[in-house]
This record gives C-alpha cells, sequence and structure tokens, in this order.
C-alpha cells in the first residue's frame, strides 16, 4: 500500500544521512499520486498536502524510525478530520413536518436513497411520505410507488402534473392534513449546468422550505465531482451529502473533494441496491478506503 | 492559456494538470506528457501552439480509429447492453432503437432487467417512443428466461436488430457477473449466426473505476464496444484515453443527452480537441 511506496521512497532518500524537509517533499509526491488515483479533485488533494506539509516535515517524521509510516499516519488522521469534524445527523424539524429533498446528477442513486431514508426514519419512529417529483424520466414515478409499495409508505404523486414546485407543495401538505412528520422529496436527475431544471430546483426549495437539501452523489464520480457540488451548493445551498454504491470498489475519493469544496456533511452512504442498504457515514474507514 | 508562446516545463505542468482534471489518470497521463516530451525532441515543437496540437494528435492516436457499431444486413444482430448502475444502459438502448428504426431495421428490444423497480415499464416507454417491439416477463423473472424468449421472438418475427437490457450491476459482485456470463452464453446457444456487440456503458462523470469496470466486464464477456454517456455535462471522460490504452476496447458511441436522438457515433478526433478545448 502507500505505506511501503513511501517507506521505499524514504530510505532511498535516507540512504545519505538524515532526511530532509526537501526528502518529504518529495515522498509527498507518493501521497499525491496515491490520491489521484483514488480520484480525489486535483485543487483539493494540492490543498491538502500543504496543509499536511507543516506537519509532515515536522519532528514527528524526520525523528522516526519509520518515517513513511509516519507520513501515512498523518495523512490519515488529517483526511479524518477532513471528511469528518461535522454533525452528520439529519436536522429533524422542531414543528413537523421535516422536509428532505433529495437532489443530483441522473443516475446517482436519488430514488433509491429515498425508499432508503423512508424505510430508515420509519424504524426511527417517523410517520413519512414520499413525494414523486421526477417528472420527465420515464417510469420514474412507478419506479418511487414500487419502493413504496414495498415499505407499505404511501407515495405522493400528481400525475400529468408538469409543475415540479407545484407537486412539492401539495405533497408537503398533504402529509400536514394526514398527521405525517416526515416528507422526502425525490428529483429527476439533471444537470447543474441545466439552468432551468436547476430553476426548478430552487422554487420547489421557495415552496416547500426543505430542512435538509441532500446531494446524492454516485461514489465513483471523479474530479468533476467538485463543479457538480459547487454548483449545487450556489444554487441551493445544501445541507448535506449522500455518497451511493459505495458497495463497489471505486476508492471514492469523491467525498473527499465534496466535502472539501462544500464544507457540507457527508450524512450516509448507499452501500447496494435493496432499502436496507443505507449507512451512517463514518470518516475514518471513508479515510482508509481512499488510502487503498 | 496556450498561445503561440515559446514554451518550458511549466506548460508540461499545465497540460498534466488538465489531463488530471479529465480523469486521464494518474499513469495514463504520464505516458501522454512522456511521449508528449519525446516526440517534442523528435519533431523540433517549438511553439506552444504546436505543443498542444501534438498532444492532441496523440491523445487522438491512442484512442485508436473510428470503429463504428457492427452491423450486418440479412442476419440477426444482437446488441448486448451491460454495465454498473445507472450509467444510462436503458435510456441507450433507447436512443439505438430510434436510430436503427429510422434507419429501416427491424429492431425489437429486450427488458433483460428484472431486477430494478419499474425497470421494465421504463423500456417499454422507449420501445414505444422508438416504435419497436418489446419482450418482457413479469418483475423478478429469470433474465435468461427473458433472453432465451427474445432471442426466439427475434428469429421467428425476422428481427434485423434485438437490443437487450441487463440490470445494473457492480463488477465486483461475482454472483451478478456470472449470471451474466451466463446471459451470453445463452445468446451464443440459442443463435449461433447471430452477429454479436457486446456494449459496456460508461458513465462520463466517473473517475478511475471506469478502467476497473473495463477491465472486470472484459474478463467475464467480450465486450466488443463502449458506449460513453452523459457527455452533455461538464466531465470529459478522459478515462476512456486509459481504456483504449490499457484495454484496446474501441469507443464506439457517445451519449450527449435525455432524448432519443441525443447519440452520436464515437469520433476519436473530436473527442480529442474537445478534451484540449
Ligand atoms: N450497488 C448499488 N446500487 C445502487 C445504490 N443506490 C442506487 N443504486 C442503483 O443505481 C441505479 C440508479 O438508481 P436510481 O435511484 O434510479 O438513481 P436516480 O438518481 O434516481 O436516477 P435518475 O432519477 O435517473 O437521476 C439503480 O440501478 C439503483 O438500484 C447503491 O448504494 N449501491
Ligand atoms: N444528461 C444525460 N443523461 C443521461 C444520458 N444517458 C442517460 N441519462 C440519464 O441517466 C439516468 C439513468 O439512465 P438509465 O438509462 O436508467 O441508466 P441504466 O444504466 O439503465 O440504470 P440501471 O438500469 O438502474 O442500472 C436517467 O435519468 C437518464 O435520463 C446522457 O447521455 N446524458
Ligand atoms: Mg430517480
Ligand atoms: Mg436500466
Amino acid at each position: 500500500g502507500l505505506g511501503e511506496k513511501l517507506q521505499a521512497a524514504l530510505k532511498l532518500l535516507r540512504g545519505k544521512g538524515k532526511l530532509t524537509e526537501k526528502d518529504i517533499s518529495l515522498a509527498l509526491r507518493e501521497v499525491r499520486m496515491a490520491l489521484l488515483a483514488a480520484d480525489v479533485n486535483l485543487q483539493v488533494v494540492r490543498d491538502f498536502i500543504s496543509a499536511i506539509k507543516e506537519r509532515a516535515v515536522g519532528g514527528e517524521v524526520l525523528e522516526s524510525l519509520t518515517p513513511g509510516q509516519q507520513i501515512v499516519k498523518i495523512v490519515h488522521e488529517e483526511l479524518v478530520k477532513l471528511l469528518g469534524g461535522t454533525t452528520n445527523r439529519l436536522n429533524m424539524a422542531s414543528k413537523p413536518p421535516t422536509v428532505l429533498l433529495l437532489v443530483g446528477l441522473q443516475g446517482a442513486g436519488k430514488t433509491t436513497q429515498a425508499g432508503k431514508l423512508a424505510q430508515l426514519l420509519r424504524k426511527q419512529g417517523k410517520f413519512p411520505l414520499l413525494v414523486a417529483c421526477d417528472v420527465y424520466r420515464p417510469a420514474a414515478i412507478l419506479q418511487l410507488e414500487t419502493l413504496g409499495k414495498k415499505l407499505d409508505i404511501p407515495v405522493f404523486s400528481l400525475p400529468g402534473e408538469m409543475n415540479v414546485a407545484e407537486i412539492a407543495r401539495q405533497g408537503k401538505e398533504s402529509a400536514m392534513r394526514q398527521g405525517r412528520d416526515l416528507v422526502i422529496i425525490d428529483t429527476a436527475g439533471r444537470l447543474h449546468i441545466d439552468e432551468l431544471l436547476m430553476q426548478e430546483l430552487k422554487d420547489v426549495q421557495k415552496a416547500v422550505l426543505p430542512h435538509e437539501v441532500l446531494l446524492v452523489v454516485d461514489g465513483m464520480t471523479g474530479q468533476d465531482a467538485v463543479q457538480v457540488a459547487n454548483s449545487f451548493n450556489s444554487a441551493l445551498g445544501i445541507d448535506g451529502i449522500i455518497m451511493t454504491k459505495l458497495d463497489g470498489d471505486t476508492r471514492g475519493g469523491a467525498a473527499l473533494s465534496v466535502k472539501a469544496v462544500t464544507g457540507k456533511p457527508i450524512k450516509f452512504i448507499g452501500v447496494g441496491e435493496k432499502l436496507d442498504a443505507l449507512e451512517v457515514f463514518h470518516p475514518d474507514r471513508m479515510a482508509s478506503r481512499i488510502l487503498g | 492559456v496556450i498561445t503561440g508562446r515559446k514554451f518550458d516545463d511549466s506548460l508540461y505542468e499545465e497540460l498534466e494538470e488538465l489531463l488530471l482534471l479529465h480523469d486521464v489518470g494518474v499513469e495514463a497521463t504520464a505516458y501522454l506528457i512522456a511521449e508528449l516530451k519525446k516526440q517534442v525532441k523528435e519533431r523540433k515543437i517549438a511553439t506552444s501552439d504546436e505543443l498542444r496540437h501534438l498532444l492532441q494528435e496523440i491523445a487522438g492516436k491512442t484512442l485508436g480509429s473510428k470503429q463504428p457499431l457492427r452491423y450486418q444486413e440479412d442476419t440477426l444482430n444482437v446488441y448486448l447492453v451491460v454495465g454498473v448502475n445507472g450509467v444510462g444502459k436503458t435510456t441507450t438502448i433507447g436512443k439505438l432503437a430510434e436510430r436503427f428504426k429510422k434507419g429501416g431495421s427491424k429492431v425489437m428490444v429486450a427488458a433483460g432487467d428484472t431486477f430494478r423497480a419499474a425497470a421494465s415499464s421504463q423500456l417499454q416507454i422507449w420501445a414505444t417512443r422508438a416504435g419497436v417491439a418489446l419482450v418482457s416477463h413479469a418483475d423478478g423473472a429469470d433474465p435468461a428466461a427473458v433472453v432465451f424468449d427474445a432471442l426466439h421472438a427475434a428469429r421467428s418475427r425476422h428481427i434485423d436488430l434485438l437490443i437487450i437490457d441487463t440490470a445494473g450491476r457492480l463488477h465486483n459482485k461475482s454472483n451478478l457477473m456470472q449470471e451474466l456470463g451466463k446471459i451470453k452464453r445463452i445468446i451464443d446457444r440459442e443463435a449461433p449466426n447471430a452477429l454479436q456487440e457486446i456494449l459496456l456503458v460508461i458513465d462520463a462523470t466517473t473517475g478511475q473505476n471506469a478502467l476497473v469496470q473495463a477491465q472486470e466486464f472484459a474478463q467475464i464477456v467480450p465486450v466488443s464496444g463502449i458506449v460513453l454517456t452523459k457527455l452533455d455535462g461538464t466531465a470529459k471522460g478522459g478515462i476512456v484515453l486509459a481504456i483504449a490504452k490499457e484495454q484496446k476496447i474501441p469507443i464506439k458511441l457517445i451519449g450527449i443527452g435525455e432524448k432519443l436522438a441525443d447519440l452520436r457515433d464515437f469520433d476519436p478526433q473530436e473527442f480529442a480537441a474537445a478534451l484540449f478545448a
């Protein structure tokens, strides 16, 4: 792994005596490559390396018998700090219903995660309503309804209605009439550069005032994760992130990218297609995964 | 910003960053930059404009020549569409059905995803829009049974092109990958004379994992072409350079939107140009 690579690199350098700052800088190139290979965004890698450089060229590394392992320890600790640090609990409304709005690119896993959240939060004592706001994708409403049926959780939809903010608004009202304390809104996948569709989300936000805007990000996203997270955050102000498909073997560096660039917490990870495959995010596990 | 000025090493760094930002990956980027430096010497490249052009040329060469979808008249053609979850398989099949139907072929699609909620309903809508036949079973049916029925229906109805949709599957799930192998064997057995294309669909927003996807899917079935989708976003899909170099699988098609018409043949020159635009 990275530890061994660093040890080897530093051994070569150390052959000529005491390790210098310059030697450490060279070793940090290995760290840079490892993070890039894990899909962490280039700029985020740069910022991260310069942030840890101070520690890396300090006594704890230079005086260590295993400087390579020491660097890995620092990298791991700093990654955990970067990935975590904020509470990743969902904000619940003081006056129900709590409204969760799921947004993100096409195919990220929003509809499936909507079902998973409904199941999880019902287990925690909530009385959820799912709202189908994807009016574009063929059979999107049926997809959410199928999940709802499986869970025995109702799905609100207005077939034929193309005003998405109106569907969201009526969905929330319906929840309130039924005494439901949680509304989970599934939206259509969209490009962050699609002005009309980004405006649609702003309209939905205005109409229902979500307590959580959750950006759903595919765990295998590459460098583009930064653009996407930035755009959604600028447009809506996201409250949290859900990284999906982490049951795959992707290193998941996009998690670091989106967290670093938005400062918003990663709240959950999707680890499978079944409706129980949702886990709370653990920064230390993610850090180990990114480092491979 | 690259202009007609003379260049120094910092320009190589600039270009290296550009490649990395476009998901070309550490190894393929190192290869391209090394190749660039080598050819700069050989060809006495002097200005930054020439340098940029040379890198574009090297990238284009790495991607290989334009390789269209294989299609043969007077026989059954079978396209098997595979890939991980959510990359655009079902939508791409709608687009392919549209293209070939408009081209005068008799097209049929098979709803081989019997697992995911509303998967066959989704394909049904695309089939209706494209005006092509659909073979599907009830949700939860054995995908192998759908494929078997579709192959026989295609033969008896003298279909020119059968496109088979499959469920999204992560390549590290061995039971799902084995299921794919089984589907391929059914095609071989039930339509031994059919021309086959096995299309791996890759999402342009995917990073280095796309290379692993190409490697792993190619181990299970003979992937004959890649469809790179969602190029209408901001991701450039540079990982295909690594795939072309390592796996030698041709990129055949690109997806540039969510509508029936949003499918184009892959042009290596255009793609290389877009990378450095
Ligand atoms: N393996 C795995 N698959 C997932 C996960 N989450 C979602 N999926 C799958 O990913 C695919 C896309 O999921 P959807 O929920 O339809 O994604 P979406 O964001 O709603 O898609 P659009 O509405 O088209 O934007 C489906 O095949 C899901 O079963 C996950 O955590 N792990
Ligand atoms: N912007 C854009 N969206 C696309 C493109 N191709 C597909 N999509 C969208 O991506 C999402 C997923 O597409 P699907 O066709 O359901 O993907 P899939 O691979 O069949 O998904 P699973 O069967 O769940 O694995 C949908 O919202 C599509 O409209 C494309 O080229 N550009
Ligand atoms: Mg959806
Ligand atoms: Mg599909």
